[in-house]
C-alpha cells in the first residue's frame, strides 16, 4: 500500500459522528440496554455518563449471560441489574487526533473503536466496515 | 496496492478450518443454540445439516428477539422454537476457488464469510478480523 499512508488519515474522516451512534447510560437498567440493542439491531454499544464521556461498551452478550441463574434463565435480573453491573471497561479507544493506522491496530481485535476528544467524551466510533471500505477502495485505484 | 493482488490469493489460505467453527444443527432447540453461542462467545455462528452442508447463520438478536412475547418476555419459546425457524438464510458466501477479492466484497456487509465447496459442505470460514490483518501485513511491508 505504498501510495496508502494511513499514518496520514485522521481517524475522524469517516468516523460515526457521536449523534448517530447508539448508546446507553451507566445507570440504565439492563431491560433497558437490551430494548436498545434490540431496536437498533447492534451486538454492543458505547457506555456514556450523563456528561457524555465514554465509560466502557456494552454487549448483547453480557447481559444474555447475567440472565443466566443456576437453574434456569432469570428474566428478574433484567430489572434489578444496571448497565454499569455487567459493562466491559477495559475497552481500546482512538483519540481525535489518532491516525487510522492506530485505528486499524484496533479493529484488529474489536468490531469498533470509540473516538475520543481530550475529556473523554465520545465524538464517534470508528467500525471495522468504515475501515474495509476505506482498504477496498484503496485497492481498486 | 499495487503489489498486493487479492485476487491471486485463495480465500482457503487463511480461513478458520470447518473443524475450528462453532456451528449448530438445522433441528437444535434455540434453547441449545443459546447455549452454544454463549459458551463460546460468539454473536452468530453457522447453521450446518447433518450432511455438513450451509443452510444459514443463527445468531443471538434472532434468538433473544424470539423471546419477546408481547407483554413480556417469554423463556419458553427457546424450548419451544427451533434453529431453523429463526435462522437467516439469505446470506452471501464464498466458494473455495473464490478469491480475497470476493471476501472482502462480502466482508463489508457480514462480519464473516463460510467457505463453501461445490457440494455446498461448508469447509471453513473467512472473518472480517483476518482479513484486517492480511491487510495490515501487507500495509506494513
Ligand atoms: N442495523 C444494521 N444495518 C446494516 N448493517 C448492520 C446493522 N447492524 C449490524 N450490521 C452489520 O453487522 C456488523 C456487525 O454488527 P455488530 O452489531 O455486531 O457490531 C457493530 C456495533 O457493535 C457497533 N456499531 C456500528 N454502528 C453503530 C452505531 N450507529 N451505533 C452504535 N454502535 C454501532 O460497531 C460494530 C461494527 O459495526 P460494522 O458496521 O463494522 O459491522 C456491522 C455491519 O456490517
Ligand atoms: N472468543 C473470542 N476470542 C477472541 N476474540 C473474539 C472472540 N469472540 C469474538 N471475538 C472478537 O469479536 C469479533 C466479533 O465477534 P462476533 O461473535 O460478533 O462475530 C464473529 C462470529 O460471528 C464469527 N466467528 C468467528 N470465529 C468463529 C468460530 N471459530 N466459529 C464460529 N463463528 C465464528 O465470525 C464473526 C467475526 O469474527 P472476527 O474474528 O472477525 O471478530 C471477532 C473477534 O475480533
Amino acid at each position: 500500500l505504498s501510495n496508502f499512508d494511513l499514518s496520514t488519515i485522521p481517524v475522524t474522516e469517516n468516523m460515526i459522528d457521536a449523534e448517530k451512534v447508539a448508546h446507553v447510560q451507566l445507570q440504565n437498567p439492563l431491560e433497558h440496554a437490551l430494548l436498545v440493542l434490540t431496536k437498533t439491531g447492534y451486538n454492543a454499544v458505547p457506555v456514556l455518563d450523563l456528561d457524555g464521556k465514554f465509560c466502557g461498551t456494552i454487549s448483547k452478550s453480557a447481559i444474555v449471560e447475567a440472565m443466566f441463574g443456576l437453574e434456569q434463565i432469570e428474566v428478574d435480573q433484567l430489572y434489578d441489574k444496571k448497565v454499569e453491573d455487567v459493562m466491559e471497561e477495559d475497552i481500546p479507544t482512538v483519540r481525535i487526533d489518532d491516525s487510522l493506522e492506530k485505528a486499524l491496530h484496533v479493529l484488529i481485535d474489536h468490531s469498533f473503536a470509540c473516538v475520543l476528544d481530550h475529556q473523554d467524551k465520545m465524538v464517534g466510533i470508528y467500525t471495522r466496515r468504515e475501515m474495509l471500505k476505506q482498504l477496498r477502495n484503496e485497492y481498486y485505484q
